[in-house]
Protein backbone atom coordinates (compact mmCIF):
# COMPACT_ATOMS: atom_id res chain seq x y z
CA UNK A 1 0.00 0.00 0.00
CA UNK A 2 1.43 3.66 -0.86
CA UNK A 3 1.73 6.06 2.07
CA UNK A 4 -0.68 8.00 0.42
CA UNK A 5 -3.51 7.75 -2.66
CA UNK A 6 -6.19 9.54 -3.63
CA UNK A 7 -8.76 9.54 -6.90
CA UNK A 8 -8.66 13.37 -7.18
CA UNK A 9 -5.43 13.53 -8.06
CA UNK A 10 -5.81 11.62 -11.13
CA UNK A 11 -8.58 13.87 -12.31
CA UNK A 12 -11.33 11.30 -11.67
CA UNK A 13 -13.05 12.83 -9.24
CA UNK A 14 -15.81 15.50 -9.48
CA UNK A 15 -16.26 18.72 -7.60
CA UNK A 16 -18.27 18.47 -4.38
CA UNK A 17 -22.25 18.34 -4.73
CA UNK A 18 -24.73 19.91 -2.24
CA UNK A 19 -27.97 17.72 -1.73
CA UNK A 20 -29.29 20.72 0.09
CA UNK A 21 -32.44 20.05 2.36
CA UNK A 22 -32.92 16.57 0.85
CA UNK A 23 -31.84 13.46 2.85
CA UNK A 24 -30.49 11.62 -0.75
CA UNK A 25 -27.31 11.19 0.50
CA UNK A 26 -27.24 7.37 -0.33
CA UNK A 27 -27.69 9.02 -4.27
CA UNK A 28 -25.26 11.12 -4.50
CA UNK A 29 -22.52 8.93 -3.01
CA UNK A 30 -23.75 5.87 -5.42
CA UNK A 31 -23.91 8.45 -8.13
CA UNK A 32 -20.76 9.97 -7.81
CA UNK A 33 -19.14 6.46 -7.76
CA UNK A 34 -20.34 5.63 -10.81
CA UNK A 35 -18.98 8.82 -12.39
CA UNK A 36 -15.57 8.28 -11.19
CA UNK A 37 -15.69 4.64 -11.82
CA UNK A 38 -16.49 5.64 -16.07
CA UNK A 39 -13.69 8.15 -15.55
CA UNK A 40 -11.07 5.78 -14.35
CA UNK A 41 -12.23 3.49 -17.44
CA UNK A 42 -10.99 6.94 -19.58
CA UNK A 43 -14.70 8.02 -20.07
CA UNK A 44 -15.35 11.77 -19.72
CA UNK A 45 -15.72 12.72 -16.22
CA UNK A 46 -19.83 14.00 -16.73
CA UNK A 47 -22.28 15.16 -13.48
CA UNK A 48 -24.89 12.27 -13.59
CA UNK A 49 -28.47 12.41 -12.75
CA UNK A 50 -28.95 12.27 -9.11
CA UNK A 51 -32.39 13.42 -9.32
CA UNK A 52 -33.30 10.19 -11.64
CA UNK A 53 -32.00 7.97 -9.20
CA UNK A 54 -34.11 9.79 -6.24
CA UNK A 55 -37.28 9.55 -8.38
CA UNK A 56 -36.75 6.21 -9.88
CA UNK A 57 -35.38 3.60 -6.91
CA UNK A 58 -38.25 2.15 -6.11
CA UNK A 59 -36.86 0.70 -3.05
CA UNK A 60 -35.69 3.62 -1.34
CA UNK A 61 -37.62 6.76 0.12
CA UNK A 62 -36.60 9.50 -2.30
CA UNK A 63 -35.43 12.61 -0.07
CA UNK A 64 -36.42 10.74 2.84
CA UNK A 65 -33.97 8.96 2.93
CA UNK A 66 -32.40 5.34 1.03
CA UNK A 67 -29.94 3.09 1.19
CA UNK A 68 -26.52 2.85 -1.10
CA UNK A 69 -27.04 -0.95 -0.96
CA UNK A 70 -30.73 -1.01 -2.28
CA UNK A 71 -29.97 1.67 -4.98
CA UNK A 72 -27.24 0.09 -6.38
CA UNK A 73 -29.44 -3.34 -6.60
CA UNK A 74 -32.20 -1.20 -8.47
CA UNK A 75 -29.26 -0.17 -11.01
CA UNK A 76 -27.85 -3.68 -11.66
CA UNK A 77 -31.43 -5.39 -11.72
CA UNK A 78 -33.21 -2.74 -14.05
CA UNK A 79 -29.92 -2.29 -15.93
CA UNK A 80 -31.79 1.49 -16.11
CA UNK A 81 -29.13 4.14 -17.84
CA UNK A 82 -28.37 7.19 -15.70
CA UNK A 83 -28.61 10.37 -18.06
CA UNK A 84 -26.74 13.66 -17.56
CA UNK A 85 -27.42 15.71 -14.77
CA UNK A 86 -27.91 18.53 -17.48
CA UNK A 87 -30.86 16.10 -19.04
CA UNK A 88 -32.21 15.31 -15.18
CA UNK A 89 -31.37 17.69 -13.07
CA UNK A 90 -31.71 17.75 -9.10
CA UNK A 91 -34.30 19.74 -7.39
CA UNK A 92 -33.71 18.71 -3.67
CA UNK A 93 -37.18 17.33 -3.57
CA UNK A 94 -39.04 14.07 -4.65
CA UNK A 95 -40.58 13.56 -8.25
CA UNK A 96 -42.25 11.86 -10.18
CA UNK A 97 -39.96 9.17 -12.65
CA UNK A 98 -38.98 10.17 -16.19
CA UNK A 99 -38.45 7.47 -18.35
CA UNK A 100 -36.09 7.44 -21.26
CA UNK A 101 -35.82 6.00 -24.55
CA UNK A 102 -33.69 3.05 -24.85
CA UNK A 103 -31.74 5.08 -27.70
CA UNK A 104 -31.24 7.98 -24.49
CA UNK A 105 -27.40 7.70 -23.84
CA UNK A 106 -26.62 7.43 -20.56
CA UNK A 107 -24.81 5.00 -17.91
CA UNK A 108 -25.64 1.51 -16.69
CA UNK A 109 -23.90 -0.36 -14.15
CA UNK A 110 -22.06 -4.04 -14.83
CA UNK A 111 -22.13 -4.80 -11.20
CA UNK A 112 -21.45 -3.50 -7.46
CA UNK A 113 -19.93 -5.59 -4.32
CA UNK A 114 -20.64 -4.83 -0.98
CA UNK A 115 -18.77 -6.14 2.23
CA UNK A 116 -18.21 -5.37 5.92
CA UNK A 117 -14.12 -4.63 6.03
CA UNK A 118 -14.66 -3.54 9.98
CA UNK A 119 -11.53 -5.09 11.10
CA UNK A 120 -9.68 -5.12 7.73
CA UNK A 121 -8.91 -1.51 6.91
CA UNK A 122 -5.91 -2.29 4.95
CA UNK A 123 -7.89 -5.02 2.95
CA UNK A 124 -10.47 -1.85 2.28
CA UNK A 125 -7.51 0.47 1.27
CA UNK A 126 -6.46 -2.15 -1.27
CA UNK A 127 -9.82 -2.29 -2.74
CA UNK A 128 -10.05 1.71 -2.94
CA UNK A 129 -6.76 1.06 -4.99
CA UNK A 130 -7.92 -1.87 -7.12
CA UNK A 131 -11.87 -0.71 -7.67
CA UNK A 132 -12.00 2.77 -7.20
CA UNK A 133 -13.89 5.01 -4.72
CA UNK A 134 -16.02 3.29 -1.78
CA UNK A 135 -19.30 3.93 -1.00
CA UNK A 136 -19.82 3.94 2.81
CA UNK A 137 -22.40 4.52 5.06
CA UNK A 138 -21.36 6.17 8.55
CA UNK A 139 -22.71 7.27 11.68
CA UNK A 140 -22.59 10.86 11.04
CA UNK A 141 -24.29 12.94 14.00
CA UNK A 142 -21.35 14.72 15.39
CA UNK A 143 -20.17 16.06 11.46
CA UNK A 144 -22.99 18.37 12.35
CA UNK A 145 -19.95 20.92 13.81
CA UNK A 146 -17.63 19.47 12.09
CA UNK A 147 -14.57 21.96 10.72
CA UNK A 148 -11.61 20.01 9.72
CA UNK A 149 -9.09 17.72 11.37
CA UNK A 150 -9.11 13.83 11.53
CA UNK A 151 -12.19 12.76 13.38
CA UNK A 152 -10.94 10.19 16.05
CA UNK A 153 -13.80 10.62 19.06
CA UNK A 154 -17.27 11.02 19.49
CA UNK A 155 -18.27 9.11 16.52
CA UNK A 156 -19.36 5.45 17.85
CA UNK A 157 -20.06 2.92 14.95
CA UNK A 158 -23.61 3.40 16.32
CA UNK A 159 -26.25 3.36 14.23
CA UNK A 160 -25.08 4.00 10.40
CA UNK A 161 -26.94 6.98 8.87
CA UNK A 162 -25.46 9.06 6.37
CA UNK A 163 -24.20 7.98 2.85
CA UNK A 164 -20.31 9.14 2.13
CA UNK A 165 -17.70 8.15 -1.15
CA UNK A 166 -14.18 7.53 0.15
CA UNK A 167 -11.38 9.32 -2.50
CA UNK A 168 -8.36 8.15 -0.76
CA UNK A 169 -5.87 8.03 2.38
CA UNK A 170 -3.32 9.49 4.22
CA UNK A 171 -1.03 7.31 6.08
CA UNK A 172 1.42 9.80 5.88
CA UNK A 173 1.26 11.65 9.22
CA UNK A 174 0.79 10.23 12.97
CA UNK A 175 -2.68 9.61 12.89
CA UNK A 176 -3.90 7.60 9.52
CA UNK A 177 -6.96 9.22 7.86
CA UNK A 178 -9.81 9.00 4.98
CA UNK A 179 -10.38 10.85 2.77
CA UNK A 180 -14.12 11.23 2.71
CA UNK A 181 -16.33 13.05 0.29
CA UNK A 182 -19.10 14.63 1.89
CA UNK A 183 -22.85 16.15 -0.20
CA UNK A 184 -22.79 18.62 1.78
CA UNK A 185 -21.24 21.44 -0.57
CA UNK A 186 -17.70 22.97 -0.43
CA UNK A 187 -18.37 25.29 2.78
CA UNK A 188 -18.42 22.29 5.19
CA UNK A 189 -15.70 20.79 6.61
CA UNK A 190 -12.44 20.78 4.72
CA UNK A 191 -13.60 21.90 1.09
CA UNK A 192 -16.55 19.49 1.59
CA UNK A 193 -14.41 16.59 2.34
CA UNK A 194 -13.57 15.07 6.02
CA UNK A 195 -10.78 13.19 7.29
CA UNK A 196 -11.50 9.98 9.40
CA UNK A 197 -9.11 8.02 11.24
CA UNK A 198 -7.81 4.77 9.83
CA UNK A 199 -8.59 1.62 11.50
CA UNK A 200 -10.57 1.64 14.93
CA UNK A 201 -13.85 1.63 12.14
CA UNK A 202 -14.60 4.89 13.40
CA UNK A 203 -18.13 5.93 12.44
CA UNK A 204 -18.82 2.35 11.80
CA UNK A 205 -16.85 3.55 7.91
CA UNK A 206 -15.96 -0.05 7.51
CA UNK A 207 -19.06 -1.66 8.25
CA UNK A 208 -21.15 -1.44 4.60
CA UNK A 209 -18.28 -0.75 1.95
CA UNK A 210 -19.53 -0.84 -1.61
CA UNK A 211 -17.65 -0.82 -5.09
CA UNK A 212 -19.34 -0.16 -8.64
CA UNK A 213 -17.98 -1.46 -11.75
CA UNK A 214 -18.99 -0.10 -15.20
CA UNK B 1 -41.26 38.26 21.62
CA UNK B 2 -39.08 36.89 19.07
CA UNK B 3 -41.07 35.23 16.76
CA UNK B 4 -41.32 31.25 17.43
CA UNK B 5 -38.24 30.47 14.72
CA UNK B 6 -36.04 32.98 16.24
CA UNK B 7 -36.22 31.51 19.50
CA UNK B 8 -35.71 28.26 18.22
CA UNK B 9 -32.98 28.79 16.44
CA UNK B 10 -31.16 31.02 19.23
CA UNK B 11 -31.75 27.63 21.67
CA UNK B 12 -30.39 25.83 19.10
CA UNK B 13 -27.32 27.69 18.92
CA UNK B 14 -26.84 27.97 22.28
CA UNK B 15 -26.97 24.27 22.26
CA UNK B 16 -24.53 23.75 19.59
CA UNK B 17 -21.77 26.84 21.15
CA UNK B 18 -22.05 23.69 24.33
CA UNK B 19 -21.41 20.33 22.37
CA UNK B 20 -18.52 22.47 20.56
CA UNK B 21 -17.40 23.27 24.13
CA UNK B 22 -17.68 19.51 24.87
CA UNK B 23 -16.38 18.13 21.68
CA UNK B 24 -13.34 19.81 21.73
CA UNK B 25 -12.29 18.85 24.85
CA UNK B 26 -10.75 15.85 23.83
CA UNK B 27 -8.51 17.54 20.81
CA UNK B 28 -5.02 17.00 22.76
CA UNK B 29 -3.70 16.02 19.49
CA UNK B 30 -2.79 18.54 17.34
CA UNK B 31 -4.56 16.31 14.24
CA UNK B 32 -7.34 15.66 15.77
CA UNK B 33 -10.62 17.02 14.13
CA UNK B 34 -11.99 20.63 15.39
CA UNK B 35 -15.76 21.60 16.10
CA UNK B 36 -17.44 24.74 15.69
CA UNK B 37 -20.12 27.17 14.30
CA UNK B 38 -20.76 26.07 10.66
CA UNK B 39 -23.89 26.20 8.33
CA UNK B 40 -25.42 23.70 10.91
CA UNK B 41 -25.28 25.30 13.64
CA UNK B 42 -28.63 26.94 14.42
CA UNK B 43 -30.03 23.44 13.92
CA UNK B 44 -31.23 21.07 16.91
CA UNK B 45 -29.49 17.78 16.35
CA UNK B 46 -32.67 16.14 15.62
CA UNK B 47 -33.67 18.69 12.93
CA UNK B 48 -29.83 18.25 11.36
CA UNK B 49 -30.24 14.52 11.65
CA UNK B 50 -33.85 14.62 10.06
CA UNK B 51 -32.85 16.81 7.25
CA UNK B 52 -29.28 15.45 6.06
CA UNK B 53 -28.84 12.19 7.41
CA UNK B 54 -30.91 10.23 4.93
CA UNK B 55 -29.18 6.50 4.76
CA UNK B 56 -30.53 3.64 5.91
CA UNK B 57 -27.99 1.24 7.74
CA UNK B 58 -27.76 -1.86 5.77
CA UNK B 59 -26.15 -5.32 6.39
CA UNK B 60 -23.31 -6.48 4.46
CA UNK B 61 -21.61 -10.13 4.44
CA UNK B 62 -17.56 -9.84 6.26
CA UNK B 63 -15.22 -9.67 3.54
CA UNK B 64 -12.95 -12.85 3.57
CA UNK B 65 -9.82 -12.43 5.14
CA UNK B 66 -6.95 -12.86 2.63
CA UNK B 67 -6.27 -16.36 1.50
CA UNK B 68 -10.23 -17.18 1.98
CA UNK B 69 -12.37 -17.03 -1.31
CA UNK B 70 -14.34 -13.82 -1.85
CA UNK B 71 -17.88 -14.79 -1.61
CA UNK B 72 -20.02 -14.32 -4.22
CA UNK B 73 -20.92 -10.50 -5.00
CA UNK B 74 -24.48 -9.43 -3.05
CA UNK B 75 -25.97 -8.30 -6.12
Amino acid sequence: LPLRFDWRDKHVVNQVRNQRMCGGCWAFSVVSAIETACAIQGKPLNYLSVQQVIDCSFNNYGCSGGSPLSALSWLNETQVKLVEDSEYPFKAENGLCRYFPQSQSGVSIKDFSAYDFSGQEDEMAKALLNFGPLVVIVDAVSWQDYLGGVIQHHCSSGEANHAVLITGFDKTGNTPYWIVRNSWGTSWGIEGYAHVKMGGNVCGIADSVSVVFV
Amino acid sequence: TWPRSHQREAAALRESLNRHRYLNSFSHENSTACYGLNQFSYLSPEEFKAMYLGSKPTWSPRYPAAGQTPIPNVS
